[in-house]
């Protein structure tokens, strides 16, 4: 994996490709683990890093839910070598790894982004089929059953943010749901989306403030700053609700009123004119930055246990 | 695959809350078939919304109409993926070779 590159945009294949040769290349800090399979049938694979112990707590992170949004696969991908390279060197991530697993789904929506590299570049949502509609897919970020169906997302499945027929309707929201209740001690949830530089923390669905506010708060600042060093892309912070829009059946909100306090949203660049087609020289900048704000909350999770 | 010439991803800038509102209204118009990249927010941040060939005419008609401020961010949609998938396909062949 050290010729792989970081740099290029890549299939589904190629993606699971390296994720066989990193767990070959580490077998005493990688393993694969399949949560289940995509509605078309591919694995959900989840990356775990682990350095020993059983069930310890445990720190999850997902790119990709939004197939389209491909700047977050390849920071995935790019954070999974990057565990792999700083364990043992890195101090702070080394003190993370010898107390908390970490996990992590790079390929979050599989049907969708192999869509998305076949048929249409710009498909967000699943591929499941919706009874009684010609429209395909559901949002899977509006699929959680947190405010599930209230407003902030459509009941037309012809809808980018269609939420589905019932929640977690979607396999590959299941899969993550059924993991994360069954593995029970998740302490820090955070999924990565693109574009628009925001850290964003619950509510989407209501405007009552998250129990945790003021600290999820401080964190996402102090997240926000790290990241903004390394390049100076400015990030906005805040909950949900009041950042951006109300957005009910979302995934942090599941997460955090499931009792995993430090859930967050990461909306990546683009700082510029591309959009969701961000070019692929700004994979690994992007990647560098987010990094920053990621070690800062795996960092603040290892030291305030709950 | 999906073809996207002469699809355009415009930059609107509302000024205030009726303006986004007014944004809200393009939304609800299935016709027109607008992907919105960026959807109307809290904080005035720009919206993002990819204007299909046969919609860009009304679409900046209305826009213009409301004193809605906008601009051209993606002039065509499939050439930014052409230049993409050239560098995709520039780096598998390296890479084979």
């Amino acid at each position: 994996t050290d010729t792989f590159n970081y740099a290029a945009y890549h299939t589904l294949a190629e993606i699971n490709e390296f994720i066989d040769l990193l767990v070959a290349e580490n077998p005493n800090l990688v393993s694969k683990i399949q949560i289940g399979n995509s509605y078309e049938g591919r694995p959900l694979n989840v990356l775990k890093f682990s350095t020993g112990g059983s069930n310890r707590p445990a720190i999850w992170i997902d790119t990709g839910i939004h197939s389209r949004e491909w700047v977050t696969q390849a920071s995935g991908v790019w954070f999974a070598k990057k565990i792999t390279d700083d364990y043992g060197q890195d101090e702070k991530l080394t003190a993370i790894l010898d107390s908390l697993d970490i996990f992590l789904e790079i390929v979050t929506n599989p049907d969708g982004f192999a869509f998305t590299h076949s048929s249409n570049r710009l498909w967000r949502k699943t591929r499941s089929i919706s009874a009684g509609s010609s429209c395909v897919g559901v949002d899977p970020n509006r699929n959680w059953d947190a405010g599930f169906g209230l407003s902030g997302a459509s009941s037309n499945p012809c809808s980018e943010t269609y939420h589905g027929k019932f929640a977690n309707s979607e396999v590959e929201v299941k899969s993550i749901v059924d993991f994360v209740n069954s593995h029970g001690n998740i302490k820090a949830f955070i999924s990565i989306h693109s574009y628009s530089q925001l850290l964003l923390y619950p509510y989407g669905y209501t405007t009552t403030q998250a129990a945790h506010q003021p600290e999820l708060d401080a964190l996402a600042k102090a997240a926000v700053n790290n990241l903004s060093s390394l390049y100076g892309t400015k990030y906005k912070y805040g909950s949900i609700i009041t950042t951006i829009y109300q957005a009910s059946g979302g995934t942090v909100d599941w997460t955090y009123n499931s009792g995993i306090k430090y859930s967050y949203t990461f909306e990546l660049r683009d700082t510029g004119f591309y959009g969701f087609l961000l070019p692929a020289r700004q994979i690994i900048p992007t990647a560098q930055e987010t990094w920053l704000g990621l070690i800062t909350i795996m960092d603040y999770t290892l030291k305030h246990p709950y | 695959k999906e073809d996207f010439s002469g699809h355009q991803v415009l930059r609107i800038l509302a000024a205030n809350e009726a303006q986004v509102e007014k944004v809200r209204e393009l939304e609800k118009l299935e016709h027109l078939q607008l992907d919105f990249w960026r959807g109307p927010s809290r904080l005035f941040l720009p919206i993002d919304v990819r204007v299909p060939f046969s919609s860009l005419q009304s679409v900046k008609v209305f826009l213009e109409a409301n004193g809605v401020k906008y601009s051209i961010m993606i002039e065509d949609v499939q050439l930014l993926l052409d230049e993409e998938e050239k560098e995709m396909f520039a780096f598998r062949s390296r890479a084979r070779s």
